[in-house]
């Protein structure tokens, strides 16, 4: 989880789009709900 | 629907506390206050920031106030 | 106001493009679009997550897709 949240919001975007997870943009509110989507994606 | 959500539907939200919303009784909406969502308003943003995508959004909620299923399907 | 918001408030936004709001042209609504905000009910939220604080709202557009003064302020 760690390293996602060194990711930049473009970074984060790209992952989510290249597996696919439902995602809109991100910002303050929604940040960490996608870092969590993608930790629980990649484990 | 629940007669909380059929008063909140019946008329605009304008400035109506987060409380306001069915499914979110004192305690989530106590939550939800202290992470900034203190008016129906800010949540329905969110709602839409989601793309409303109602299980991005569930799930945005459990995080948020700890919502089950019940309160966050309502 | 333009005619373009005239157009865009004579009718329910629904899935209307980010580009149909008045202010954004092409290059701002491509860039608001490869950041996620595609539909204008997308920014809206944005707006009201900003509890509709209108400076805020324009210091955002700007930093997210450089709009100046004039375009964030239609």
């Amino acid at each position: 989880m760690e390293d996602l949240k060194n990711l930049s919001d473009h970074e984060l975007l790209d992952l989510l789009k290249k597996y696919d997870i439902p995602h809109g943009p991100i910002v303050e509110t929604t940040r960490q709900l996608y870092e969590k989507k993608l930790q629980n994606y990649l484990t | 629907t629940s007669q909380k959500h059929r008063d909140f539907v019946a008329e605009p939200m304008g400035e109506k506390a987060v409380g306001a919303l069915a499914g979110i009784g004192d305690v989530l909406g106590k939550r939800l206050e202290d992470k900034g969502f203190d008016k129906a308003y800010v949540v329905l943003g969110q709602f839409l920031i989601l793309r409303k995508d109602e299980e991005l959004f569930k799930e945005w909620l459990k995080d948020t106030c700890g919502a089950n299923s019940k309160q966050s399907g309502d």
